[in-house]
């Protein structure tokens, strides 16, 4: 099992060897590492060990080796298939957003409560009524949900959700969901991000 | 100074209280403030203690005071003006949104390199053309900027918010962006998000 902290750092590790990978580098520094995860280099050398990943001193670590590391230990070599629910502003911009394809999102459909959007394709989806979640789901072996309702209606849709098999809930609406213990949340609430912002301007 | 970890847990417990607030209850339990943040009660009175806010055993925390205490400590009791650069998917829904105000984000203009959408209202804010940012900046006392601008031009409109004067920037960009060490940087990386919950999906 990886460590708490490593594991919230390997998708910086990820994402600046991904960058590197698509400008044909051949290697990739820890300190080049450590800069976009903001930590320092001895760090980083100590968490790519606990995955044998071995770099070479003053050189660095092989980009497509550690890329394809990465892949493997954050569970990326698969693709997950995944449903949006709550076609608004922010659920439209992750909808047409290229950049989770590569970190194996598939999004196969969207779904709302608002029958002006429903039959419409939106980032080449269609969008389907919230009535046909539950028999879509089951016909397609969906393991992921993501929430973008506004909150009033964000438990009502993770219970639904979770009645029709999803495993996991990926939730940007600004409320706790109560879920059964099998089910894996993932809280995304950005205004958490500004308020810290804002706690250290006031400093 | 507030410790790292309590700081991080601040947000959820204002969430929690300010949705208690707007359901005008009286009082919050340190149970419900724990559900919020997804830690324990203990946790939670540990936290408040270093704020002086007490709460009343078996009743809870007076919910405008916990609530105000709460504001004060994160610095949302006075406001915070913002330009926000790069009007595409995520900067219109940012735009767009209202939950931002009560942390006391207050974006005032927006800013794009695209001559098609310069003059445009969006989200009642007039868009101007990214060359005008260094003297509309001066002009108002502007502290924060959202970089909501593909990858490859963020560190170009990062430099230009800092040269403007900012003194904080909030980084949706999956880079890590060079500043002078007396500005403040926020990074939200959703794609850091998801790929932890495909590891605990895969697990
Ligand atoms: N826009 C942002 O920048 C932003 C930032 C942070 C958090 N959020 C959160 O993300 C969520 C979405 O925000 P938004 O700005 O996109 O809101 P929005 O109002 O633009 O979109 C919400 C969508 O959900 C749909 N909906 C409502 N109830 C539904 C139900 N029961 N079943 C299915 N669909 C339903 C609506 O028809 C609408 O299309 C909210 O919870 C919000 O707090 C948004
Ligand atoms: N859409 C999402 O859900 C999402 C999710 C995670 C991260 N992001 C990140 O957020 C950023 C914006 O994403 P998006 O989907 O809104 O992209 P987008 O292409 O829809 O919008 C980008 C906007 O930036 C403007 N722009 C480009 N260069 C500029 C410059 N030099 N100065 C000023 N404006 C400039 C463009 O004209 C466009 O309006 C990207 O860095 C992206 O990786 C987006």
């Amino acid at each position: 099992k990886v460590p708490k902290f490593t594991l919230k750092r390997l998708p910086y590790y990820y994402r600046c060897v991904h960058n590197f990978f698509e400008r044909e580098e051949e290697y990739v520094s820890s300190e080049d590492l450590a800069k976009a995860a903001q930590v320092n280099p001895v760090q980083v050398r100590r968490d790519l060990t606990l995955f044998k990943a071995m770099g070479i001193p003053g050189v660095g670590y092989r980009v497509p080796v550690l890329k394809s590391k990465l892949e493997e230990v954050l569970g990326l070599k698969s693709t997950n298939e995944a449903v949006l629910i709550g076609v608004g502003k922010l659920g439209r911009a992750i909808l047409e957003y290229p950049g989770f394809e590569r970190y194996g999102l598939n999004i196969i459909a969207s779904f709302d409560a608002d029958p002006v959007l429903v039959g419409k394709r939106i980032g080449n989806r269609e969008v389907f009524s919230i009535q046909e979640l539950p028999h879509i789901i089951n016909r397609l072996n969906i393991k992921v949900g993501i929430v973008t309702v506004p909150s009033q209606a964000a438990q009502y849709v993770a219970t639904l959700l979770v009645g029709s098999g999803v495993k996991a809930i990926w939730n940007f609406a600004p409320v706790s969901l109560e879920v059964p213990k099998h089910v894996i949340v993932r809280n995304e609430d950005l205004a958490a991000g500004l308020a810290t912002l804002f706690h250290h301007l006031a400093d």
